[in-house]
Order: structure tokens, then sequence, then C-alpha cells
């Protein structure tokens, strides 16, 4: 564990003065390779450690706390901090729009279905809108799975104008008395730039009160650059990691929100639409750091 | 005195952020420097070239081996398994390679053995309707052993070349989805002992070191024969495929390069090389 790799780059620092960059250089290498292996952005790791060696540095070594302990402390309540940061509550505007983006395969309609059935428990009378047009069958998979947690749902099967789908949908809402909306949207690369160039023009068409960047926990070290693109072409309000109920580490988590600021709203754990819950940064802190 | 020229350390900081912004990790970004560093001491024709050169010619020889190419189908039907976890891009990779081996003229059919998600079945048949390629299914919630054998079957009767079977995702850490997959693999060897013959494990290129995890447990637990990485027309390289390569020695067949049936290209071991340091 780290606890353990610290405390043995530290074990001559037992109760002797103060934590310097010198003493603690082999400590911080620990540290950086830690989160590199939980799969946090290269630049990322070294920013982070940097920040991590200006907080340890001139800091007493306690007695009767191992060191090894002392500086994990530090590290975990750091990144805790970096975590947890924004805000991790959804907009309480009402009607409340959101919507969901991000790569292929993340798991954005299994998260439209799991946040539908999360706010229904909330008294909301959620909608769940189909704006992928492309994936075969993703309409009938939203579809099954609105009908599994009797939310209401808009699809238009033979619309190609994905903006004047989600007006649509809009207007269905509004007809059978729905007070949220969520749009799943087909899974795009961030460098596909005709459907970057959709999605800008479905947000600007509905004007979500939430734009969800879904993220698969274990994606690698483009984390950042997804993001980066994501944000500024969409203005994302929030994060949902899914596939936690694995044992990536979730770097990418720690990646993306240091350099966007997007809070992290929400996780994904299971394949069940019940899988779903807030985030807690201090668990996704233990499990990045390992 | 005749030892060679020493790498610099700049070359080797350069080349180390790109083995890990290419996915390598830790583990196999310290081995694939150590290479590099023995490397550029014992050649000469590495010495004063660019990093990005050392890299793509150690890379080159890290992975030499490491393309799979399909024979001739020794059985009919010889059964290919896509397996692999959630949103790796399986029933996608399935319907490519059914498309592919359609175009060489080889007697295809799919078997959407992925029976638990909502709407699998439909995208798969989705996608055998397009190819017009023959697919067997059958209703949600049905064993997917039995659908593995019934497709098996059906196929042995029409004299097909090749059985492609799609299965659900699956995340390695879950024990009883393991079970499943070796079941799968038991009720086909009751008919033909070397069934699956080809057992394919489709990776998310976007992905980090979790893949090589991945790959791990699925050998251990199924035995895989090959390696698929999908969604490298993204911006990720996929450096994971080097440590499962490195780690298990199981050969990679194709990389998945788009959404579309023909974006499908068999791995190259010099094109990634380049993809990587380029
Ligand atoms: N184990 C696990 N599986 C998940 C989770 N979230 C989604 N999945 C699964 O991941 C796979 C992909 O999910 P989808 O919801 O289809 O992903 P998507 O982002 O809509 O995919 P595209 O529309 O093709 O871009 C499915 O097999 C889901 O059941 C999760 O938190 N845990
Ligand atoms: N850009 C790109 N997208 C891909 C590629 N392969 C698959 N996809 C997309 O990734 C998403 C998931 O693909 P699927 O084939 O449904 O993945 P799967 O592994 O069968 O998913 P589950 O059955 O839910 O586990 C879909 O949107 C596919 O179009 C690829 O090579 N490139
Ligand atoms: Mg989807
Ligand atoms: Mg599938």
């Amino acid at each position: 564990s780290l606890t353990e790799k610290l405390g043995s780059a530290l074990r001559n620092l037992r109760g002797v003065g103060t934590l310097t960059e010198a003493n603690m250089a082999d400590a911080l290498k620990e540290v950086r390779t830690a989160l590199l292996a939980a799969d946090v952005h290269f630049k990322v790791a070294r920013d982070f450690v940097e920040r991590v060696q200006t907080q340890c540095v001139g800091q007493e070594v306690l007695k009767g706390v191992a060191p090894g302990q002392q500086v994990v402390k530090i590290i975990h309540d750091e990144l805790v901090r970096l975590l947890g940061e924004g805000e991790t509550n959804l907009s309480a505007a009402r009607p409340l729009k959101i919507l969901m983006v991000g790569l292929h395969g993340s798991g954005k309609t299994t998260s439209t279905a799991k946040l539908g059935k999360l706010l229904k428990k909330r008294g909301y009378r959620p909608l769940v809108a189909a704006c992928d047009i492309y994936r075969p069958a993703a309409i009938d998979q939203l579809e099954i799975l609105a009908k599994q947690e009797e939310l209401s749902f808009y699809a238009d099967r033979a619309s190609r104008d994905v903006p004047a789908i989600g007006a649509a949908a809009l207007a269905a809402a509004s007809a059978d008395g729905s007070d949220c909306v969520i749009f799943d949207t087909a899974g795009r690369l961030q460098i596909d730039a005709n459907l970057i160039e959709e999605v800008k023009k479905l947000r600007a068409k509905v004007q979500p009160d939430e734009v969800l960047l879904v993220v698969d926990g274990a994606l690698g070290q483009e984390a950042v650059n997804v993001a980066k693109t994501f944000h500024e072409a969409l203005s994302l309000t929030g994060l949902i990691l899914t596939k936690l109920d694995g044992d990536a580490r979730g770097g990418a988590a720690l990646s993306i929100k240091s350099i966007t600021g997007v809070p992290i709203k929400f996780i994904g754990m299971g394949e069940k639409t019940g899988d779903f819950d807030t985030f807690y940064p201090d668990r996704l802190a233990s499990r990045i750091l390992g | 005195i005749f030892f060679g020229k020493r790498i610099d350390a700049d070359s080797l900081e350069e080349l180390e952020e790109a083995l890990y912004t290419a996915d390598f990790g830790v583990e196999t970004t310290a081995e694939i420097l150590a290479e590099i560093r023995k490397a550029y001491t014992a050649d000469e024709t590495l010495q004063g070239r660019q990093a990005a050169e050392i890299g793509a010619a150690v890379l080159t020889r890290v992975l030499a081996g490491a393309e799979g190419a399909l024979p001739p189908p020794a059985t009919k039907p010889t059964v290919i398994a896509m397996i692999g976890v959630n949103g790796s891009g399986k029933t996608t990779t399935a319907a490519k390679l059914a498309w592919r081996l359609k175009g060489d003229g080889q007697m295809v059919t799919l078997a959407a053995c992925d029976t638990f998600r909502a709407a699998a079945v439909e995208q798969l048949k989705s996608w055998a309707t397009k190819l017009d390629i023959e697919v067997i299914a059958s209703h949600p919630g049905a064993d997917a052993a039995a659908v593995a054998f019934d497709a098996w079957q059906a196929a042995k009767a029409r004299g097909r070349d090749y059985l492609i079977v799609d299965t659900a995702g699956r995340l390695h850490t879950k024990g009883h989805l393991m079970d499943e997959l070796a079941k799968i693999r038991r009720v086909l060897q009751k008919h033909d002992p070397s069934a699956p013959q080809h057992r394919w494990l489709v990776v998310d290129g976007s992905l980090g070191t979790n893949s090589i995890e991945q790959a791990k447990v699925f050998h251990e637990s199924f035995g895989l024969t090959g390696l698929v990485v999908t969604k490298l027309d993204g911006t990720s390289r996929g450096g994971a495929l080097v440590g499962i390569w490195r780690q298990l020695k199981i050969p990679i067949y194709f990389l998945g390069l788009g959404e579309q049936a023909e974006d499908l290209q068999p791995f190259s071991v010099e094109n990634y090389a380049k993809a990587v340091f380029g």
C-alpha cells in the first residue's frame, strides 16, 4: 500500500525534526508513481506532488505518528479537497433539464435511466429523451430502460435532426406534465467536429440546466484532452464516473477535475439502474491512492 | 571503452512522457525505458538519432510477433468468441469481423449471446440485417450458453465457415459473470472440444492500465487467444496493449478505427510504433 511504501521511504524521520524537500524526495517519488499507476495524467500527477511537497515541507514530524501515515493523511486530505470541490448538487431549476454527453460506451444511456430513477425517487416526474440517432438499437435500449423504470419517454425514429428531437422532447414533457427531461446523446469523439457541432446545437436548442460528461472510471491519459474539449464546447456542469464496481483506480477523475474544475456529481457502480449514487470524494480519494 | 554512448537525460524524459501519455502505465514504461537504454548502448544504428525514432525502433522490437493473423477455418464452424468488459466494442466488432469474413468469401453466422442487456439482441440483429448476415438469437433472459449451442448447431448444419459469438459485457471483478463465460465454453466443448477456437478479448483503446488487469483475469478464467483494441480512431494510443503483449503474449488481431462495418484494420506493429512516437 502507499502508506507502507511511504513509511519505508520516510523511516529515518521518526520523531526527528521537520519534513524537508531532501528527506521527502523518495516519498514524493512514491506518491507520483502511485498516481501514475492509478492512471492520473502525467502532468496532473506532477503538479499534485508539487502541491503536496509545498504542504509538507516545514512541517514538524509528529511524535507518536509514523511519518508515512502523517504524509498519507496530508495527501488524502488534499485529494479529498480537490475531488470534492465545486457544486456537487444538481441545479434546483424546475423543470430540470439535463444533457448527457461523452465518449462511446462510457455509460450514457444506462446513466440516463439511472438518473431518471434517482430523480423520480426525489419527487421529479422525469422524461428521458432519445437523442442518439446513430447507434443501432440505441433508441430501443433507452425505451426498454424507461419502461422498466416507469419514466416518460420521447423519441422520433424518423428524424435525423437531433436539436429538433430535443425541442420536441421538451414539448412532449410539458404536454404530459414531466418536470425533468434527461437527454441521452450518441457517443462521440471530442475530435469529431461534426458531432461536437451537433451537440452544441442541441445544447443551444434545449438550454439545459446541467450538462454532464459521462466518463468510464477506467479512462486513461486522454481524459484530460477529452474533458477539456467537451468543456470548451459545452460548458460542462458536472461529471458522472461509471463502472466503479470494477477495479480501475479512477485517476481520470482527478485529472479531469484538476484541469477543468468540473465537479463530480454521480458515480455508477453496476449495470442495474439502482447502481447509482451521489459522489463521495473520500471514497474516490482512497481508491486512487490504492 | 567501447561500450557505446549513453542516451541523454532529456531524450529519456521525452520518451518517458510519450510512454505515459500513451497509457503504457508504470511497469511497462519502466521496462521499455530499460529496453531503450540497453538498445541505445549496444546498437550503433540508434545512436545520434532522435528520441522518437529510437522509441519507435525499440517498441517495434518489443512487439515482434504480436500481430495475429486468422488462418483459414480448420473446422466448420470455426468459432470466434468476443468477450470483454462493458462498452468495449464487442457487438460492433463482431459485426465488423463478420462483414470482413463475408467479404473474404466466408459463410458467417452471428450468435447473439448477450441475453442480459437492454436491446443487446436488437443491436446485433440490426447489424445482421444491415450486412445481410445470418444471426441466431433467442429471447431476453435466455441462457447465454444455450443460445451459443443453438447457434453452433445451426451453423454446423448449414455448413458455415465461421460462427462469431457476441457475449454480454462483464467486469472481470465479477466472479459469477466470469463463471457464465466458462459455462459457454464448456457447453460448446461438449460438441466440439476445440470450440471456441478463437477467444478474443475486446479492449477499449481509450482506457488506461486497467486493461492489463482485465486481460490477466479473462485469460486466467477463459484462456484468450487474441486481442482486439477498439476506438483508436480517438486520440488515445492504447498503450495497455503493450503491457498485455509483454505479460501474456496474446496476439493482437485487429484495431477498431470507427463505428462502421469497414472500420476494422489488421494490427500492424510498424504502424502502431509510429503512432505512439510520431
Ligand atoms: N458494470 C457496470 N456497467 C455499466 C455501468 N454503467 C454502464 N454500464 C454498462 O456499460 C455498457 C455501456 O453502457 P451504455 O449505457 O450503453 O453506454 P453509452 O455511453 O450509452 O454507449 P454509446 O451510446 O454507444 O456511446 C453497458 O453494458 C452498460 O450496462 C456501471 O456503472 N457499471
Ligand atoms: N469511435 C469508435 N467507436 C466504436 C468503436 N468500436 C465500437 N465503438 C462504439 O462504442 C460503443 C459501444 O460499442 P458496443 O459494440 O455496443 O460495445 P459492447 O462491448 O458490445 O458493449 P456491451 O455489450 O454493452 O458491453 C458504440 O457506440 C460503438 O459504435 C471504434 O473502433 N471506434
Ligand atoms: Mg448510448
Ligand atoms: Mg454488446
